[in-house]
């Protein structure tokens, strides 16, 4: 299936306490609905979360994930 | 910006400027497609050391070394990851892996905000002058997100979050996308955070107008910025074989056309395609062009393309004429070949004549450049229009800055068409948008945020609109070139720019990060929507009632229902709407009295301010009012538009008004 990249944002404050780093617990959600997915980047002062490249399906999946705010499909911007 | 920092005020008033010691202080991150260093706008010359707080980097690239950075331009970072997991390695025979702007709109953007003085700047002997930024003496830093395919979210993300980083003062973003609700916009969400971090962030309004709700970038923490044009011109005019001639504007500078009439043809009769008037790539027949000035229509295919098109099918010259869609604007360009821009009125005129003719000639005269054209500013029919279609309770534009034939910095990588055929290298290029707006005011804030470090991103926004202009030195109002009529908060805001002014506003409608909280609050936004937006557990309380109408915004925009049997706010009368809005004013100036004063265009819309005078006795105390709209009944689609004015005989603090029926 194709994949498209997505915005993963994350409720920090849900982050088990067995995660030291934040960024473990960003990882682990990610490789729980996909093996191979990759973070394209962990995000710190804009939103807490990360970017990754995902089938639709594991879109869906990842989403009903806990500690999971939300997961928007990337969007091109274009110059003024 | 050989004329922008004089159309500003800026060149008459550098005494009442903040030091140069204090802009030194002052970071501009600039959003865009890099920077090409080796500019002289981004010279050093002079440049003390790089402000402590920074914690940026020059990142080493394809072409780029740290050595590119000095003490003006202090950072340049790139962002590929999510350029790259969508479209696949970058093309480096066609980009540079690194910062290194190979387009030119980086360099042009970040010129025009913070550029080194650079005497002598001209493109091909036209604008010559002096060319600089906005704010000479802050620091540069870039953050390169836009690609040959487009700028990512993901990228655009991750370059505001290290600029946070960074710590950038001001960020100015000269791209948009479509509209979506602020929670899932990555310009609105990284604005949010930057904002909280007291980094104004300045964003071009778009290039969609003059169709209404063509607006990007609307979010209330985001000073969105529309164009306008400048008191300079590039005219050039059309001579036609039964002697008349016709003005337009031209930046063709080389071979001159012979000195004959030639023979004239109109594109759409030139072609056997449909459309054959846009002159699109491949369309025109060589036979039929060939040693012709050839008419072409405005639209579709950018305009520099159809100059390429008619060259390289043997034209000798084009005159590309407006469509209802520009109007009489007037946007000059590069082009490869004698060429001249044209209004729709102009252009309808001309092809009257060489459809009636059976011989048409004509010819192309260049004039170069003129200044002092009025009146000055229009809003140009490109810029972007409101109403907001994501919160129309927020008026938008902000305000409008010079965006039209902008000369500033450019790429040597390209010419100034940005043609694959333009071979021509030029180290300062003329060209028009939004985009060109926004650093201008980038600039701006980054003066005020040096006059007064400890106004908060909202003040120094309210500064720059309530002091911004909407009427000529003669007393009429700004003009819509769209229109030829006077524009309005829809089309210009709070009005066109005033740096000087912004200087010292008297009051200033100031924001915390609270106050946009509640303001999401006001919007029904979800407990997670705010999180996913505002990175914090945020409860909107159930016993409060929030509005709209009470974000502290510096303009007010009032929609009644075109329906007149019911009612919005608090307080109703048969056949009226009311609707209230509550501000409240901060004093940044003088101890002093200010009494308000209202004007609407309408006598079917009561606006009523109490109380109608605030007295301040200290600095950055606060007084708050109360404004009620009341209005009739009107036609769906009816706008009314009207301003409050706060004065103390010496400061005005002026607010735009929009009232719609929908």
């Amino acid at each position: 299936a194709a994949k498209k990249t997505y915005i993963v944002h994350m409720a920090k404050s849900e982050m088990p306490a067995s995660f030291e780093d934040h960024t473990h617990w960003y990882d682990s959600s990610l490789k729980s609905v996909s093996e191979s997915a990759e973070m394209l980047y962990t995000y710190t002062n804009v939103i807490h979360g990360f970017s990754t490249r995902l089938t639709a399906a594991e879109a869906q999946k990842i989403e009903k994930q806990p500690g999971i705010l939300s997961v928007y499909e990337e969007v091109k911007y274009e110059l003024h | 910006t050989t004329r922008t920092p004089s159309f500003l005020g800026l060149d008459q008033n550098a005494a009442v400027l903040p030091e140069s010691d204090s802009v030194s202080e002052v970071i501009i991150g600039v959003l865009d497609t890099g920077v090409w260093p080796e500019s002289k706008s981004f010279d050093d010359t002079g440049f003390g050391p790089i402000p402590s707080s920074w914690k940026g980097e020059c990142e080493t690239g394809t072409k780029f070394t740290a050595s590119n950075c000095n003490k003006k331009l202090i950072g340049a970072r790139y962002f590929t990851r999510g350029y790259e997991a969508t479209l696949g390695p970058i093309d480096e025979s066609k980009e540079s892996r690194s910062a290194r702007d190979e387009d030119g709109h980086g360099t042009h953007t970040a010129s025009t905000a913070a550029g080194s003085v650079v005497p002598g700047a001209n493109l091909f002997g036209y604008a010559v002058g002096t060319a600089r930024g906005m704010a000479t003496r802050a620091r540069v830093a870039v953050y390169k997100v836009c690609w040959i395919g487009g700028c990512f979210s993901s990228d655009i993300l991750a370059a505001v979050d290290k600029a946070i980083d960074d710590n950038v003062n001001v960020l100015s973003l000269s791209l948009g996308g479509s509209m979506s609700d602020y929670y899932r916009d990555s310009v609105a969400i990284g604005a949010f955070a930057a904002m909280e971090k007291g980094i104004l962030v300045s964003c071009s309004a778009g290039n969609g107008g003059p169709s209404s709700y063509s607006l990007a970038n609307v979010a209330p923490w985001i000073t969105t910025v529309g164009a306008g044009t400048l008191d300079r011109d590039f005219p050039a005019y059309v001579s036609v074989g039964n002697g008349k001639n016709f003005s337009g504007v031209s930046l063709y500078r080389g071979n001159s056309l012979p000195a004959k009439m030639l023979p004239f043809v109109y594109a759409g009769n030139a072609s056997n395609v449909t459309g054959g008037n846009l002159c699109m790539t491949g369309t025109l027949i060589p036979e039929m062009v060939s040693g012709k000035i050839v008419l072409c229509d405005r639209g579709v295919n950018p305009r520099v393309q159809k100059g390429s098109v008619v060259k390289a099918a043997g034209g000798a010259g084009m005159i590309l004429t407006n469509t209802a869609a520009n109007g009489e604007e007037l946007v000059a360009d590069a082009h490869l070949l004698p060429a001249i821009g044209m209004g729709q009125i102009t252009g309808d005129a001309i092809k009257a004549y060489l459809l009636s003719d059976r011989n048409p000639t004509a010819t192309i005269i260049f004039e170069g450049t003129k200044l002092g054209i009025e009146p000055s500013p229009v809003v140009a029919a490109f810029s972007s229009r409101g109403p907001n279609s994501i919160t129309s309770e927020v008026l938008k534009p902000d305000m409008i800055a010079p965006g039209v034939n902008i000369l500033a910095g450019w790429t040597g990588a390209v010419g100034p068409t940005a043609l694959a055929e333009d071979d021509r290298r030029v180290e300062f290029n003329i060209i028009s948008g939004t985009s060109m707006s926004c650093p201008h005011v980038s600039g701006l804030a980054a003066l005020l945020k040096a006059a007064h470090p400890d106004w908060s991103p909202a003040a120094i926004r309210s500064a720059l609109m309530t002091t911004a202009y909407t009427a000529y030195k003669n007393g009429k109002m700004l003009q819509d070139v769209a229109t030829g009529k006077p524009s309005t908060p829809f089309d210009h805001g709070a009005g066109h720019v005033d740096p000087i002014s912004a200087l010292n506003p008297g009051l200033v409608y100031d924001l915390t990060v609270e106050d946009y909280l509640n303001f999401l609050c006001a919007l029904n936004y979800t407990t997670l929507q705010i999180n996913a937006l505002a990175k914090r557990n945020f409860s909107c309380d159930s016993r409060k009632t929030y509005s709209v109408n009470d974000l502290n915004y510096p303009s007010f925009a009032v929609s009644f229902p075109a329906d007149m049997g019911s009612t919005i706010g608090s307080g109703s009368s048969t056949g009226s709407s009311v609707v209230k809005h509550t501000r409240t004013l901060t004093n940044v100036g003088s101890p002093g009295m200010y009494k308000v004063s209202v004007s609407t265009m309408n006598s079917s819309v009561k606006i009523l301010v109490e109380p109608e005078t605030l007295s301040f006795s200290r600095a950055n105390e606060k007084k708050s009012y109360t404004v009620t709209f009341s209005a009739t009944s009107m036609p769906s689609n009816t706008n009314v538009f009207g301003r409050i004015e706060w004065s103390n005989g010496k400061n005005v603090v002026g607010s735009p008004v929009a009232i719609s029926w929908t």
